[in-house]
C-alpha cells in the first residue's frame, strides 16, 4: 500500500537518525543504544528510541518498560517513557516468550508503523536499535531514511570485527555514513584482583575504524554491572553516570 | 521453481539433522556447533556442517577453512574438509568483507543449495548453525526438514534466556523437538587469581531447561582459549581436548 506518513519519512523532522548497528548479534548494540539514548537524554536532548530488532527485541527490557503502551481513538500509539527517553519495542506489543515469526516484508512494515504510528513529538535524535545482519530490515531502514547515519558496534575480535566491517561495506553501497566505531566488551577487570583480561581480544575496534576511515569513538570494558543494568531495566548511564563505562 | 533434489530433503538420508539455535545473536552458536561437529567426529561419526547464517557468517573462519570450494563439472560442490568436519558456509563463496544484501527469500534458497549441490556423501549428523531471530531461515528449515531438532544455546542472563525461550516456543509450534540446552559463557575464572565472576548471571539455561521440558546439557564456561580457537580456525576441542570446556 502507499507509505505511512512520518516526519521521518517526509524530511519534516529535523531530528537526527542513528542506525545502532554490528552485524554481529550479541555485542552490545541493544545496551550501546539504550545507554547512548539515556546519556543524550541527560544532557537535555529529547530522545526517541526505536528497536528495529523486531524478531530480537530486548530494549523495552533494557529501559525497564515491559509494559503496553497507550493507543489513542485514532490509532496513535504514545511511546513508552522512562529514564528522559520515549522508546517502542515488540518487547511492549508482545509477551516476551511470544516468539515473532514473520517472514522478511512484515519487518519493513512493522518499522513503518513504529515511525508512522507512534507519536513522538519534535525530538533531537531518533535511534534505531538495528537487528544483527545487513538483511530486510537494514534494507529497509537505508530505503526510508536514507539520510540516517550508522554507529557501528563491535566486540575487539576478528571474528566481530570482520562481520562490522561488512556492515561498513553495506553503508558505504547506500550512502550512510557511518559516524563512528565503538569497542565494547574491550576487557574485563577482575572483581577481586584487580587485573584486567583481554577475554574477545584487542584491536577490532580501531581496526575497523582505520580501514573505513570513520573515527574511533572509545572503549567499553566488559563488567557486570552493564549486565546487570539491561537486565533490570536501569542503563548503567542512569545506574552510576560516575563509571568509566558510561562516560565512553 | 521446483524445490531441488537432496538425501536431506527426500528423507533418503538417515543423519540426525539438528539446528544449532538461540534466538540471540553472540551468545556461542558458531562457537558450539564447531566444537560439538569436532566433537562428534573424534567419536567417529561422519558430520556435516551448514553454515545458514547467511548475513553473520563464521564457520569457515572457525574451522580455518576460509577458502574457496570444489566445484565439479556438473556443479557440484565438495564439502570444505578440516578437523574431521566437513563443511559449507558463505564465508567460502564470498571474501569475509563482503556484506550479503539479500532479502528473506534468498536465504531459504540459499539453503537449499547448501543441501542439495554439496556433496556430504553419508553422514551421520548435519548440524545446521542457525542464524539469530526466527524469521525466514528458521521458518525454511523447518519446512523443509520437519524432521530436524534444535539444540537450544544460551548464556546464563534473563535477556538472552528469554530469547532462547521465544526460539522453543517456536519449535514447539512447528513440533520440531529440542534436545537439549546448553548454557555458554556461564562464569569467567580470571587467569591471575583463579576466582570466578558470573559475569553474565546465572540460571538462565537450566531455567528454560526446565520451563520448556528439555534437557539442560550443561554449562561451558567463558574463556580466551575458547575465543582464540575461534579467531584463529583450531576450535578448542581439537586444540585442547582434556580442558573442561571441551568436555561438556
Ligand atoms: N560492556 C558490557 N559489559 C557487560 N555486559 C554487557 C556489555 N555490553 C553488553 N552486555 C551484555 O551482553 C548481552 C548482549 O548485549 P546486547 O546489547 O543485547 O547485544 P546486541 O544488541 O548486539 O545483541 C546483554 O545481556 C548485555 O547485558
Ligand atoms: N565459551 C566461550 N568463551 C569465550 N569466548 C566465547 C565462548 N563462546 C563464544 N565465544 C566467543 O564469542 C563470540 C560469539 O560467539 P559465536 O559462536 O559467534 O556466537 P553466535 O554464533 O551465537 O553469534 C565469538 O567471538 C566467540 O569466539
Ligand atoms: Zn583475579
Amino acid at each position: 500500500g502507499p507509505q505511512k506518513k512520518s516526519p521521518f519519512l517526509t524530511g519534516e523532522s529535523s531530528a537526527r537518525i542513528i542506525g545502532v548497528a554490528s552485524g554481529k548479534g550479541g555485542v552490545g548494540k541493544s545496551t550501546v543504544t539504550v545507554n547512548l539514548a539515556v546519556a543524550l537524554g541527560k544532557l537535555g536532548y529529547r530522545v526517541g528510541v526505536i528497536d528495529a530488532d523486531i524478531y530480537g527485541f530486548s530494549v523495552a527490557r533494557m529501559l525497564g518498560m515491559l509494559t503496553r503502551p497507550v493507543v489513542l481513538d485514532n490509532n496513535t500509539i504514545m511511546p513508552m517513557a522512562r529514564h528522559g527517553v520515549r522508546a517502542i519495542s515488540m518487547g511492549n506489543l508482545v509477551d516476551e516468550d511470544q516468539p515473532i515469526v514473520w517472514r522478511g516484508p512484515m519487518l519493513g512494515k512493522m518499522l513503518e508503523q513504529f515511525l508512522a504510528d507512534v507519536y513522538w513529538g519534535d525530538v533531537d535524535y531518533l535511534l534505531l536499535d538495528l537487528p544483527p545482519g545487513t538483511g530486510d530490515m537494514a534494507l529497509s531502514v537505508q530505503q526510508m531514511m536514507p539520510h540516517s547515519e550508522i554507529l557501528l558496534v563491535t566486540t575487539p575480535q576478528a571474528a566481530a570485527a570482520n562481520v562490522a566491517q561488512r556492515v561498513a561495506g553495506f553503508a558505504k553501497k547506500t550512502n550512510q555514513k557511518v559516524i563512528g566505531v565503538i569497542e565494547n566488551m574491550a576487557y574485563f577487570a577482575c572483581p577481586h584482583c584487580g587485573e584486567q583480561t583481554a577475554i574477545f581480544g584487542e584491536g577490532g575496534g580501531e581496526r575497523i575504524a582505520h580501514d573505513i576511515g570513520a573515527p574511533f569513538l572509545g572503549r567499553l570494558p566488559l563488567t557486570t554491572a552493564v549486565r546487570a543494568g539491561g537486565d533490570e531495566g536501569t542503563p548503567i548511564v542512569a545506574a552510576d553516570p560516575e563509571s568509566p563505562a558510561a562516560k565512553a
